[in-house]
């Protein structure tokens, strides 16, 4: 009864594991990343991969922002200021970043926005 | 997100997480989902970093993002963070970067240099506690050896409280979601006591991945949020992820 009503608490689960059923959707890929490889070409195979989940994610917060602020004046900042904010951050995220933005073809100001979200979101 | 290093009777320690994110970012009245999580889940992937072809630190990442939220030093340590609000928060250190302030670290940095650099359970104690940070953050830190779990709660400047396992006390796990353990959760979002119920419902004699996973697929610790499970074993060097979905009824959040 108690899953019925808010917080939909459960009796504690048992055998979930390994995981299965209507809980699990899916397994999840390994890649790996070449810290040898200069930091701005590090990504690129993973990138080359995911780009267009990426860039299907990178839309919604933009359709989100526009809700917000019709005008698209709050993207248009993103898109303006931040590609400054990227060369303010550390070596390597700094270079990496880029290198992400160049393997997607998402600009640079989004992928530093998806990057410094958790400081954003506190907003 | 919830978050828990427990210490098995056999003195090995697991740590689990739910990554839960994209609360407000837009909900999907039709399939009752938030936009931005369900984004999110196609995104999540397992990352190996290497050096000289050796494995320097696995993580549990989502493609794009170069920061660390979940990780393990295999055979040293295993972190994960938890989002921590406070009226003291980013958006401030945020102001503070654009004026030129700029002696804090941005979090998922902070994290990602651990994993890389640091060598040892107390040596990533001490930086997780000690480097000033743009945002408050709780760390989640698994050792190698009996006792080393902790909570770190984080301000922006100050490490406020570390929890740490305790044999002694009988505190054989730590657990955190998204409050302060030493005051009451958000009363409509209280996930801590359920999570800490199903952990003393399995007790320590039967804690293991398996049951780990278990607790982590109770709602309200998975509720639509929830994006992946992680769960890493540090003596073994292994993490596995698994993206999850939440079923109809459940929590927003």
């Amino acid at each position: 009864v108690s899953q019925f009503v808010p917080p939909f608490t459960e009796d504690c689960r048992t055998d979930m594991y390994p995981p299965s059923g209507p809980t699990f959707r899916g397994a999840v890929r390994w890649y790996t990343v070449d810290l040898d490889l200069p930091p701005s070409k590090r990504w690129a195979p993973l990138i080359a991969e995911r780009k267009n989940d990426l860039v299907s994610m990178i839309q919604a917060i933009k359709d989100m922002a526009n809700a917000f602020v019709p005008s698209g004046r709050l993207i248009e900042l993103v898109d303006i200021a931040l590609p400054l904010m990227a060369d303010t951050l550390p070596s390597p995220f700094s270079e990496e970043i880029k290198g992400i933005a160049d393997a997607s073809g998402v600009p640079l100001g989004e992928v530093v926005l998806f990057n410094i979200f958790y400081e954003v979101f506190t907003v | 997100c919830t978050s828990v290093v427990a210490e098995d009777s056999k003195g090995n320690l697991l740590h689990g997480r739910n990554l839960d994110f994209g609360l407000f970012l837009g909900w999907d009245v039709k399939n009752k989902s938030w936009t931005i999580s369900e984004k999110l889940k196609p995104l999540v992937v397992n990352l190996d970093f290497k050096k000289n072809n050796q494995t320097v630190f696995k993580s549990t990442n989502f493609a794009g993002y170069v920061g660390m939220l979940t990780g393990i030093k295999p055979h040293m340590f295993t972190l994960t963070m938890n989002e921590r609000f406070s009226l003291d928060g980013g958006y401030i250190g945020i102001l503070e970067w654009i004026l030129g302030q700029r002696d804090g670290m941005w979090m998922s940095f902070l994290t990602r240099t651990v994993l890389e650099k640091a060598n040892s359970y107390e040596e990533a104690k001490k930086l997780l506690a000690e480097t000033k940070l743009l945002a408050p953050a709780y760390f989640i830190l698994g050792g190698n050896q009996t006792g080393q779990g902790c909570i770190i709660t984080r301000s922006r400047t100050l490490s406020i409280d570390v929890l740490e396992i305790d044999p002694k006390l009988d505190r054989w796990y730590v657990l955190e979601t998204n409050y302060d353990h030493w005051k009451e959760p958000f009363f409509l979002d209280d996930r801590r006591t359920p999570a800490m119920r199903c952990m003393n419902q399995t007790t320590q004699t039967n804690i293991s991945v398996s049951t780990l996973y278990d607790m982590l697929s109770t709602k309200p610790m998975l509720n639509k949020l929830t994006t992946y499970t992680t769960l890493m074993q540090v003596s073994e060097g292994k993490l596995e992820s698994y993206i999850r979905d939440c079923p109809n009824p459940c929590m927003p959040w």
